[in-house]
């Protein structure tokens, strides 16, 4: 454990606890896209299912429970909660993630750590998967050209959990022998690529003060 | 060979 990854683990805690405050608090789903946060059920829904045999950190079991809880949780509320269906906008939410899932699946199948284990090949799909997941996200933000405050926080820092993890490879890269992870690497790469543009506009909003909403072109 | 790939990150 180095201080990026834990930061990064922090930061991953931040942007469910500021999603919850929201959509359970706030009882609105406004600007929040149902189909990124369901395809973040499937990533952790997948990549944790060695839950059942893996007990190696009590660190990991725990985060692993509270991802899966905490993102169940929202795809819950955002489809059946009453306040949460009303301020949901479907239509707009539309970017089709059959595109970006299956294609994942495909990769998970070809390219993944031991071709001789399933595990293995579900969890190579859960990385490629979370690398994406934020589109439908981003495309939400971008037709509504205005990010609400907390939507805009809960973005952030889901993004920073990501950049906070390829400075962890990196200083794992430095200090472990022989360490390497070449597919979470390139997929956190691409995952944290995904959101430059918004964090420059979220950077650009908040120099003037925390609470300005963000603006996208 | 499997210390290369421990999932021992979330």
């Amino acid at each position: 454990m180095n201080i990026f990854r834990f930061l990064g683990d922090m930061s991953h805690i931040l942007s469910f606890l500021l999603l919850l405050h929201k959509i359970v608090g706030g009882k609105s789903a406004a600007g929040i896209s149902l189909r990124t946060a369901e395809m973040y059920a499937i990533v952790f829904c997948t990549r944790y299912i060695d839950l059942l045999w893996n007990f190696a950190s009590l660190y990991n079991y725990l985060l692993k429970l509270l991802f899966i809880g905490a993102s169940l949780t929202i795809v819950y509320f955002m489809r059946y909660g009453p306040s949460q269906k009303a301020t949901y906008n479907a239509d707009e939410d539309a970017f089709p993630v059959q595109y970006l899932i299956a294609p994942c699946a495909v990769l998970g199948v070809l390219i993944n750590q031991d071709h001789s284990s399933p595990f293995e090949m579900v969890w190579a799909f859960s990385i490629y998967l979370e690398a994406v997941a934020i589109l439908p996200q981003l495309f939400l933000l971008q037709k509504q050209g205005e990010v609400e405050n907390l939507t805009s926080h809960y973005v952030f820092a889901l993004g920073a959990y990501r950049a906070l993890y390829l400075l962890n490879w990196m200083f794992r890269f430095m200090t472990e022998p022989d360490y390497q992870q070449r597919i979470v690497w390139l997929s956190g790469l691409v995952q944290t690529a995904l959101y430059c543009d918004f964090f420059y506009h979220y950077y650009q909003s908040k120099k003037g003060g925390l609470n300005k909403s963000v603006k996208l072109p | 060979e499997v210390a290369l790939h421990a999932h021992d990150e979330l």
